[in-house]
């Protein structure tokens, strides 16, 4: 454990825990796309499958209890319990897209060809596009409001900060995952347009347009 | 491979 990935850890929480207070306080999902929180339930529940098979840290479990259990209940908040706000004439983004390529892609490049491994693969393939839909969304409509900014910008400082977690582990453990880290890469990049606007925008003005 | 061991990240 080291800095970057504690507040890597943090921040990541701290997304997810600023949009599930955020739908519940507004008692409104508008402007959030539930296919994006869809595929992070499905993220986290076939990453987390090894907490059936094995025990690594209080912390580690605990973390990843309240990850998969904040992911579930956004998806019933949207698609349950606020469903009558739910915008999904503009949640257009088709996950067949996403889901069946990244699919594909775990079983030929994984670590070892065994379904815990190709499950915990096609989940950090699916984590770095997961965000596309809710970035579609954002696009087709042209605005976000600012609290929903400061949840991505959250979840994308989330996954920088692992990029640096991986280059100290490299240099002091000896540690290093092509896999994590190629998909890592990919899933910040994603999300370069969207801090450079929340940057020079989002504070500014308070309206992301 | 050390990546097959406990994955300690989250």
């Amino acid at each position: 454990m080291n800095v970057f990935r504690l507040t890597g850890d943090l921040s990541h929480l701290a997304a997810i825990i600023i949009l599930l207070l955020k739908i519940w306080k507004t008692r409104s999902c508008a402007g959030i796309s539930g296919k994006s929180q869809i595929l992070f339930a499905l993220v986290f529940t076939t990453r987390y499958l090894d907490l059936l098979t094995s025990f690594i840290s209080l912390y580690n479990t605990c973390m990843k209890i309240i990850y998969v259990g904040c992911a579930y209940a956004t998806v019933y908040l949207i698609y349950a319990k606020f469903r009558a706000t739910y915008d999904g004439n503009h949640d257009t983004f088709r996950i067949e897209f996403l889901v069946v390529p990244v699919g594909g892609l775990a079983f030929l490049v994984n670590h070892d060809f065994s379904p815990l491994e190709i499950l915990w693969t096609f989940s950090i393939y699916l984590e770095s596009v997961a965000i596309l839909p809710q970035l579609f969304m954002i696009s087709k409509t042209g605005e976000a409001e600012t609290i929903t900014t400061h949840y991505l910008f959250c979840l994308g400082v989330y996954r920088a900060l692992y990029l640096f977690n991986w280059i100290w582990r490299f240099y002091f453990e000896g540690f290093f995952d092509m896999i994590a880290i190629v998909a890592g890469v990919v899933q910040t990049i994603l999300y370069c347009d969207f801090f450079y606007l929340y940057v020079t925008k989002v504070n500014a003005v308070q309206r992301f347009q | 491979d050390q990546n097959l061991q406990q994955k300690d990240e989250l």
